[in-house]
């Protein structure tokens, strides 16, 4: 592993230790999309499927336990938690899961490597995750006010995609064989979403101003 | 069969 894999995995994991501090600390999940949430919820679910039949490291099956078990814990208190589901902005997420779940069904089954029901489910979680953020970033532009813990979740979770590039292109010249066209396509467009929620991050963070959208 | 997409990552 190198390290900016590690440094990627550990964006996507501060990324999440951020939303559980914001929702478990303050009580609130205002301006989080529920529906990015169980989004990622299916992806870990259809990605690690291999969980206890791949092993490839300790590292790797306990971070995909910790996914698991950390994307469940916010889906769980989002919808069912007495005090924090008041502060959900059910209104303002809208983004349809159809238009994200069906094209990446399509895709999966049009492109997977092997007709198995793991390999079809994970080429399925690479799409899907590729657009699960739109939902949220939707809900970012709609949202007043973004308080600071949610613009650092986003931007944490941008990060580690970032990260992950960076990973690919470092194992593509020192691994040989390295040749993964889908992952690569779906990484990329999945960082090129975030492009515009960095612009407004960074200028944000220059002008000392409170990160806010345009519509 | 074509080598399978790496499956080392997250």
């Amino acid at each position: 592993m190198n390290v900016f894999r590690l440094a990627g995995d550990m964006m996507h994991l501060l990324s999440i230790v951020v939303l559980l501090l914001k929702i478990t600390g303050i009580k609130s999940c205002r301006g989080i999309s529920l529906k990015t949430q169980e989004l990622y919820l299916l992806v870990f679910i259809t990605r690690y499927l291999d969980i206890f039949t791949n092993f490839v490291s300790l590292y790797n099956t306990v971070m995909k336990l910790v996914f698991l078990g950390t994307s469940s814990a916010i889906v769980y208190y989002m919808r069912y938690d007495r005090i924090i589901k008041l502060t959900y902005d059910k209104e303002q997420d809208t983004f349809k899961y159809l238009l994200l779940v069906a094209p990446s069904a399509v895709l999966a089954l049009a492109t997977s490597h092997v007709y198995t029901v793991l390999e079809v489910l994970w080429t399925f979680s690479i799409y899907l995750e590729a657009v699960a953020i739109m939902p949220q970033l939707v809900l970012l532009q709609r949202t007043q006010n973004i308080d600071n813990l949610t613009g650092n979740y986003v931007f944490l979770l941008g990060s580690y995609r970032g990260l992950y590039i960076l990973n690919w292109i470092y194992r593509f010249f020192t691994e040989k064989h390295y040749r993964q066209w889908l992952v690569w396509t779906c990484g990329v467009v999945q960082t090129i979403i975030y492009c515009d929620f960095f612009y407004y991050y960074f200028l944000s963070w220059q002008n000392n101003e409170k990160l806010a959208l345009p519509a | 069969s074509a080598p399978s997409p790496a499956k080392d990552e997250l």
